[in-house]
């Protein structure tokens, strides 16, 4: 199963900065994300809430409402529990931080309703 | 080592219209 998520979230895993800076996952911050965003001159960060949180047909899957921008647009994910989101004053959350741990290595929280996630927009969208 | 870009980690959570 853990072949399912994406390599990056890993712990230790190595992410490149828009200024070029490299850091390991674990140690990203809400304005790491911010700073390079402004930095790639196309994409944006949207603050986006978490509404519901329902589950899935699919095992080990949720699906997750977001809230998302300014326009309060109604978008729904479907991820794996242990999919970890960045949260505002948070940092990584997921439906189920434990498995997440056990799986990535990655310290994770528990994301809920209300939690407001760090997502991405392009500018040329809107 | 490899080397991921930082919005990889980042939702795309793009706005699609409904209506």
């Amino acid at each position: 199963p853990s072949s399912a998520l994406p390599p990056y979230f890993m712990k230790g895993s190595i992410i490149q900065l828009a200024d070029g800076e490299l850091k390991r996952v674990e140690d990203l911050r809400a304005e790491d994300f911010l700073q390079s965003a402004d930095l790639s001159g196309e994409l944006k960060i949207d603050s986006s809430t978490v509404e519901r949180i329902d589950s899935s047909r699919t095992p080990d899957a949720v699906i997750i409402q977001f809230s998302v921008g300014e326009h309060k647009t109604q978008v729904c994910v479907e991820v794996l529990v242990e999919y970890p989101f960045f949260v505002f004053g948070q940092g990584w959350s997921s439906c189920c931080p434990h498995r997440t741990t056990q799986l990535l290595a990655l310290s994770c929280a528990r994301l809920s309703v209300g939690d407001v996630c760090i997502s991405l927009t392009l500018k040329s969208l809107r | 080592v490899p080397v991921f870009p930082w919005h990889s980690l980042v939702p795309f959570l793009a706005p699609t219209q409904s209506d």
